[in-house]
């Protein structure tokens, strides 16, 4: 069962089309292994990533270097999942 | 220990598709007169593709299509489509505005419209989205159900690379998902609404997401949207968007309303479900009831506009 220990999910807003435009450049960096749970549309709406542990440290430095805003929306993915589990195991007893 | 008829059943957890799929047979256990199933299809690796049906009698009645579970990971909408199908049984017969509308119309109700997938983010990958196809040449798999759609096939807003999140697919309807509800709609030919749910953020979208030009019946689609958003905020204060898909939120080509309302279909919309900006497709199981309560509301307005306004 595939697991996501150390992923996190931002969320991300832009204040203008330049951001978005370096979120959609973001998204072409097939290597960083990104999950784009909303995409980089438009400045209303916020853009949610899930970033996989390896490339934390890349992505944020991307969004640090280009001053763009974000916020950890889930710490560690994993955490959440193991919680889901247990709930729905415990449910079931 | 599994639940002995839908009262006992949980529904405020989620659960596998085997749990789902007793749920559906005991709903029709209990209610033989109301209720029926329906296997439209198969899906890639084989499972059933079932439909609850829910009819008061009378032939070629005209109906409405809800379908959940379209895409694999999003488990808020078949948990809160099992709450639709217990409530449509619990409330006909009690409250005067489904009854009316079940008086008239008969009900399709598609829980997991992708269960290969569904029983994936079970068994293996809970973040899958897509279909499970083997996609020849490549290492990747699946198919985005919801680019696979005829109308607008292949366009911007879809992707040609079978390792994309919205990878379109061989070809228009290559998903045996997605052809199962093409065949039944026009084999049934009398579907006057179709709501397929997915999340998350808050939105009800109409066509067309292919292009930015507006559908012919945009005006009364928005005001409809807007009637209908504000049954939904009125209960916990969840504040939706609404518009058409292009407009709203991106160009998506080849999705599954731009398709229904081309089939002629007026009432056409995409529902994406909750989240309050903290969980996305991981909603707490304690958010399940409050979402299927709100979205109902929603539902019922647009079902109920179905029916106060033949076409």
């Amino acid at each position: 069962k595939e697991r996501f220990e150390g992923h996190q999910v931002l969320r991300i807003t832009a204040k203008n089309d330049a951001e978005i435009g370096l979120l959609k450049e973001l998204s072409k960096q097939e290597d960083l292994g990104l999950d784009f749970w909303t995409d980089p549309v438009d400045q209303s709406l916020p853009v949610d990533i899930r970033v996989p542990f390896h490339s934390l440290q890349g992505v944020r430095a991307f969004l640090g270097y280009h001053e763009i805003h974000y916020e950890i929306m889930i710490q560690d993915l994993q955490d959440l999942l193991d919680k889901e589990q247990r709930e729905m195991m415990r449910a079931r007893v | 220990l599994q639940p002995r008829s839908t009262d006992d059943y949980d529904y405020e957890n989620y659960h596998t598709l085997s749990e789902i799929n007793s749920f559906m047979d005991m709903l029709v256990q209990e209610n033989p007169k109301l209720v029926s199933k329906l296997v439209i299809g198969q899906s890639y690796e084989g499972r059933a593709l079932n439909v609850l049906k829910f009819s008061t009698g009378g032939t070629k009645r005209p109906g409405i299509w809800i379908d959940t579970g379209i895409h694999a990971r999003e488990w808020i909408t078949p948990a809160s489509g099992t709450w639709f199908a217990k409530k449509i049984v619990t409330e006909y017969g009690h409250d005067p505005a489904l009854t009316a509308i079940l008086d008239k119309f008969d009900i399709f109700l598609e829980l997991v419209t992708n269960p290969d997938g569904y029983e994936y983010t079970h068994s293996s990958n809970r973040m899958w989205r897509k279909t499970r196809r083997i996609n020849s040449g490549s290492s990747c798999i699946g198919v985005d159900p919801n680019r696979n759609w005829g109308t607008g096939y292949g366009g911007a807003g879809s992707s040609s690379n079978p390792c994309s999140e919205t990878y379109r697919g061989p070809g228009a309807y290559s998903e045996p998902e997605v052809k199962a509800i093409v065949d039944f709609t026009k084999s049934h030919g009398n579907l006057k609404a179709f709501l397929t749910i997915h999340s998350y953020s808050q939105m009800m979208l109409y066509p067309y997401g292919d292009t930015h030009k507006p559908c012919v019946d945009e005006a009364e689609l928005d005001e409809l949207a807007l009637k209908a958003s504000t049954a939904l905020e009125s209960l916990y204060g969840t504040k939706y968007t609404y518009g058409s898909t292009f407009n709203t939120i991106y160009q998506a080509s080849g999705v599954t309303t731009d398709w229904a309302y081309d089939e002629g279909i007026k009432y056409s919309y995409t529902f994406e479900l909750r989240d309050d900006g903290h969980y996305g497709f991981v909603l707490p199981a304690d958010q399940i009831i409050p979402t299927a309560q709100e979205t109902w509301l929603a539902l019922m307005v647009i079902m109920e506009h179905t029916k106060n306004n033949p076409y």
